[in-house]
């Protein structure tokens, strides 16, 4: 069985419009990397 | 007539002999072919889609009631002196943590009730980072990343992709991309959006006009998407990825392919055309959908916050063209509130 995960989340503005508040959403996993319930995907 | 019988009693081992190394030698051929491919993936080669015969003669095969009649084999109760020995032998088959199981392994009347069994409290911990999505299940991540582009594709294997919205479904909320950004939907839109989910689902889509809210102030968004694969020996339960509110729940009735790495590579838009449920909604920063793929062996899906719900019944013929059975959740747009951790789905066998 498969999950698929769909979401909007910030990403970065462009390069003209970023300020000090300009924040983007990053994964920390890995392709093949074993993830269980609860640990983050991203911040 | 002495040595007819002689005949039968050599035919017989001879023949059951025969079989067994045959079936002997696939296996071993399929657990090389598998270790190739393994070895093949460690070197960061990337795997290409190969469509091959038995692909085409798995779609002649009924996998659906195939995965029904498992379904009912494993819901079989167990005598209670046996269930420690299947579940033991199960969990060594497959790598799973018997330590973790909520209940003792007597506890558990069939295989079908083992496996979606609950953990032990605690053994999950939810990371406490307000600014964290995390993972809604125990699985391998196949692909991740940004979706990019009018066609919002994800790569089912190199060489083959899916779009997002022949995943869903046609999408009240799913934001609309075009030139690379994502076209950001203002409040009012989206509230007017929740109000006519329930009249009708095709109403936009990725291909619908676009919808730009120009005088919008808020950050940029993108709309990103995580590919998590479960293997059989995984824990089967589903949970909230964030804090969200479920506003939607569409079911597509379909095949039910395997969805191990090798059915990835051979069949052809494997993703969207075997049954799925999508739960869709909206968390603190826009649209949010999980779709819950099933598979031969764990065909059916169940819905914790919408337990009457039933997947992988009998019907007579699947129309790949009809379109999913939708259910819009009261109370209108704001549906079923569900925190990060909460229990949401389980995967069946069967």
């Amino acid at each position: 069985s498969t999950v698929v995960l769909v979401f909007q989340a910030p990403t970065l503005k462009p390069l003209k419009d970023r300020d000090d508040s300009s924040s983007e959403f990053r994964f920390n996993i890995r392709r093949g990397d074993r993830v269980r319930v609860g640990e983050a995907l991203g911040r | 007539s002495s040595s007819q019988g002689q005949g039968s009693t050599f035919l017989l081992p001879g023949a059951t002999v025969a079989t067994l190394l045959m079936l002997g030698a696939l296996h071993a051929r399929r657990l090389y072919d598998d270790k190739k491919t393994e070895e093949a993936r460690e070197k960061g080669i990337e795997l290409e889609f190969q469509p091959d015969v038995k692909a085409t003669f798995l779609r002649m095969i009924p996998l659906r009631s195939i995965s029904r009649f498992w379904g009912s084999l494993t819901g079989i109760e167990l005598p209670i002196w046996l269930r420690p020995y299947v579940y033991r032998a199960w969990a060594r088959a497959f790598h799973s943590n018997l330590e973790e199981a909520a209940l003792p392994l007597d506890n558990y009347a069939s295989l079908k009730e083992f496996f979606v069994r609950a953990l032990k409290e605690g053994t999950r911990p939810i990371d406490p980072d307000p600014c964290c999505l995390v993972s809604p299940v125990d699985g391998t991540i196949l692909r991740f990343g940004e979706l990019k582009g009018s066609g919002a594709m994800i790569e089912q294997v190199k060489g083959l992709s899916y779009s997002v919205s022949s995943l869903l479904g046609a999408s009240s909320f799913l934001p609309m991309i075009a030139d690379g950004d994502v076209q950001e939907k203002s409040s009012e839109q989206q509230s007017n959006l929740r109000e006519n989910s329930k009249k009708s689902w095709w109403r936009f889509s990725l291909a619908s006009p676009k919808v730009r809210d120009t005088v919008s102030a808020r950050p940029t968004k993108g709309l990103y998407y995580c590919v998590i694969y479960l293997r059989p020996g995984d824990y089967h339960r589903i949970h909230s990825p964030v804090e969200w509110n479920v506003l939607v729940r569409r079911h597509f009735a379909g095949h039910l392919f395997p969805l191990n790495e090798r059915a990835t590579r051979t069949i052809r838009n494997l993703y969207v055309e075997n049954e799925r449920v999508v739960l869709e909604g909206l968390w603190e920063e826009g649209f949010m959908a999980i779709a819950a793929i099933g598979a031969t062996n764990i065909g059916s899906i169940k819905l914790f916050i919408e337990p009457e719900f039933r997947t992988n019944l009998p019907r007579k013929k699947l129309v790949n063209s009809e379109p999913p059975e939708e259910q819009v959740y009261e109370p209108e747009g704001i549906g079923k509130i569900l925190k990060k951790g909460d229990e949401v789905a389980a995967f069946n066998m069967g």
